[in-house]
């Protein structure tokens, strides 16, 4: 899990991050 | 009553394609072949024309002061040297959005966010290069490229021309691409044709098969049928738009070469942790 964090985390938000 | 709900599917992800992705094919066309009312896209072709256009090209990820360091009278080889890296970090830092683009897409594909997580991202992981190629293609014809939204077309011989192995990254894409392109596809085709990649259920890793299988086979027969009734002259093309999902898998290997080859003798470039992320153990 820890070595597709960002994949992780995109998946779980409902929109997509703006930090990119 | 099944034909009506492969029609809906088909609308569906048409709907989710144009909602997540900034340039459609349509408007990539429109802007190459010039039938576009917004302005022509500023060219670059040479390492004059990317100083120049440097400022057009979406990278607001690049700090201030890096982008300075021109100035700071470096002999021309390094220079040029630089404004490749940082053509190279803004073209990544794209492709980050590009990615966080698609996963959303994924995950508006009817029952995707119901797999088991562990098989989303390797779904997302394995697929991801092979739908950036395909959402590229329709931006490229035989002489180059556009990119930044469509607001840059940038010229194929030009980016051949970059130092090895920059230089070798795209022109396996650009002669795909020109191969693809013949098959005429539009935004409603590309939108099921990314879903039934990103559903294959023969990705290294995956733990739950099954259901991933069940959502391909419904995808399938959506564009099956969408692309009859959307190309009624066009023989065999179901056949013939499948058949590329093999090509696609030769690119991956390529450019995860390529990739590699990059990390060896760039020591100064740093890759993106997203990017990083779907490189990592890629075949």
């Amino acid at each position: 899990k820890e070595k597709h964090k960002i994949l992780h985390r995109l998946l779980q938000n409902s929109t997509s991050p703006v930090d990119l | 009553p099944e034909a009506a709900d492969l029609r809906v599917l088909a609308k569906h992800l048409y709907e989710s394609y144009l909602k997540n992705f900034p340039l459609t094919k349509a408007k990539a066309r429109a802007i190459l072949s010039g039938k576009t009312s917004d302005n022509a896209p500023f060219v670059i072709h040479d390492m004059k024309s990317l100083a120049e256009g440097e400022q057009f090209i979406n990278c607001r990820q690049l700090p201030r002061q890096e982008q300075r360091r021109t100035s700071m009278g470096l002999i021309q080889s390094e220079l040029q040297s630089e404004l490749e890296l940082r053509f190279f970090r803004s073209c990544q830092s794209r492709s980050a959005e590009a990615v966080s683009e698609v996963t959303e897409f994924a995950k508006s594909i009817p029952g995707f966010v119901n797999l088991d997580l562990n098989d989303q991202v390797t779904l997302l992981k394995y697929g991801m290069i092979e739908v950036l190629i395909i959402m590229m293609s329709p931006l490229m014809n035989k002489d180059g490229t556009l990119i930044s939204y469509g607001q840059i077309f940038m010229t194929r011989e030009f980016i051949k021309s970059l130092r090895k192995p920059f230089g070798e990254i795209m022109e396996p894409k650009f002669e795909f691409s020109v191969k693809f392109n013949m098959l005429e596809l539009d935004d409603s085709d590309m939108a099921l044709f990314l879903a039934v990649i990103i559903l294959s259920g023969d990705r290294p890793g995956l733990l739950n098969v099954k259901p991933i299988e069940v959502l391909q086979e419904n995808v399938l027969h959506s564009m099956e049928l969408h692309l009859k009734m959307n190309h009624p002259d066009s023989l065999q093309l179901f056949a013939k738009v499948l058949q590329k999902m093999t090509d696609l898998r030769q690119l991956v290997a390529h450019h995860v070469q390529v990739m590699q080859l990059m990390k060896e003798t760039e020591i100064d470039m740093c890759l993106h942790p997203l990017l990083q992320e779907i490189m990592k153990d890629l075949y």
